[in-house]
């Protein structure tokens, strides 16, 4: 993905439980899209990367260079999905939970 | 929210009467595609996916597979409820069992049915099934009773539903989360019915659990291993030890977060621990797999390189202009 802007946004990242030691028990999904937020948050930051109004300012002071220390705002995620799994517990039992915050839908700069 | 989950919950006991469907084919299952309660918590699965919805206003949906237990010489089918979280808060709950047609109150049934003057008839009060409930106590012994319940099979061979949500309730609010029960209390013990490892019946908790949204939540029932065990000695060593094993849900101790130091960084060499072996032994089922590129090249240094340490290493002269930097 190095071709893809330098700009904050959504990167591709496709999560295998098996990569990460948890299909033992996890039934369902075996892996998900899962996407990463990576990018700059340069000033002056484009309205593509939905800065906050914090943001904007920091941003601002940073450019500036007032007040030493400050950086530039990070890259995070923004609206994020929920992902339903499929799962044994401790005792063996099929659980289904719906776990909010999975995937990430957009990023932006706060 | 209790009538969403309780609608739901009867439409998926609807639904679990049904022949399997594709989910019994599924290779998800594997080895479990044998196992009533998975198929129908597959299906369950298959259905928020599709409608992307979620289980009765809930979040969580658990199930409890039962065990044929002697309890006080006779066969009972018991659920070990334990695994409910406080957190999870019931919507409701459905008992899901198999009708024998072997039973006697079916044969009862069959015989009226072959004369014609029963074809209109009501099920005989001989068809109905006692359920009652009751926990269990110290030594395998009778606890309190939970409910009574009495159902009316309306087919023979199949599988029936019963809303048993207030039983759970109050099991949970009392803490007592083993329950045991009889199908058929009238009739005397002959032995265990044919197949009964198919035909278990099974408990369906739906809730809603509040520490869902909470950080890290997904670490706390998914991530089996604890990246920070315990001071205290080995857990599994102690006489009342459970294998549900919790996790701590901050990622780095207090410590870090109050001083400020980067939590990976020892920066005493005294340090009553050592950071880095304890990722190591903790995330040992993560092994870090070589990219694809890597995989490709097959010179022996980078092979060796990647055996001999998975980081780099720095001495200490250089840690040290690094921290002050």
């Amino acid at each position: 993905q190095w071709n893809e802007p330098r700009i904050c946004s959504r990167r591709y990242m496709k999560v295998d439980f098996a990569d990460i030691g948890w299909n033992e028990w996890i039934i369902s999904p075996k892996s998900f899209d899962a996407y990463y937020c990576a990018g700059t948050c340069e000033f002056p930051m484009p309205k593509i990367v939905r800065p906050s109004n914090h943001a904007t300012i920091q941003s601002i002071v940073k450019a500036v260079g007032i007040i030493p220390g400050v950086p530039e705002p990070c890259c995070v995620p923004d609206k994020m999905n929920s992902l339903s799994v499929l799962f044994l517990d401790e005792n063996k039992n099929v659980v289904l939970k719906v776990y909010p915050n999975m995937s990430i839908e957009t990023c932006a700069c706060r | 929210c209790h009538s969403s989950a309780a609608r739901e919950a009867a439409a998926a006991a609807a639904d679990s009467s049904e022949p399997l469907g594709g989910a019994s084919r599924s290779p998800a299952l594997g080895a479990l595609g044998q196992d009533k309660v998975a198929v129908h918590m597959l299906k369950l699965y298959e259905k928020y996916n599709r409608e992307g919805s979620r289980p009765g206003d809930g979040n969580t949906v658990r199930s409890f597979k039962a065990r044929l237990e002697m309890v006080a010489q006779k066969p009972q089918y018991c659920f070990n409820l334990t695994s409910m979280q406080e957190s999870e808060l019931i919507l409701a709950a459905t008992f899901h069992f198999y009708a024998d047609k072997r039973h006697r109150h079916w044969e009862t049934l069959s015989k009226c049915s072959k004369n014609s003057s029963c074809r209109l008839f009501h099920p005989p009060q001989d068809s109905r099934l006692s359920l009652l409930f009751h926990s269990i106590g110290q030594n395998f012994a009778y606890g309190a009773v939970k409910g009574n319940i009495t159902v009316f099979p309306h087919r023979r061979g199949a599988w029936q539903a019963k809303d048993i949500s207030h039983l759970i309730k109050k099991s949970k609010r009392e803490g007592e989360l083993i329950l045991c029960t009889e199908l058929d209390s009238r009739e005397k013990y002959q032995g265990f019915p044919e197949h009964v490892s198919y035909h278990l019946p099974y408990i369906l908790v739906y809730a809603n659990d509040l520490a869902i949204s909470e950080p890290n939540s997904v670490a706390v029932t998914l991530q089996r291993y604890d990246p920070f065990p315990s001071a205290d000695g080995d857990r599994r060593l102690l006489p009342n030890a459970s294998m549900d094993t919790r996790v701590r849900r901050d990622i780095y101790p207090s410590s870090s977060i109050q001083n400020n130091e980067l939590p990976e960084v020892e920066y005493n060499g005294d340090s009553k621990y050592n950071k880095h072996n304890f990722w190591e032994s903790a995330y040992k089922s993560l092994k870090p797999k070589a990219s694809r590129k890597d995989q490709r090249r097959k010179g022996p240094e980078n092979g060796e390189m990647l055996t001999k340490s998975q980081v780099l290493n720095f001495d200490e002269k250089t840690m040290k202009k690094a921290r002050r930097k």
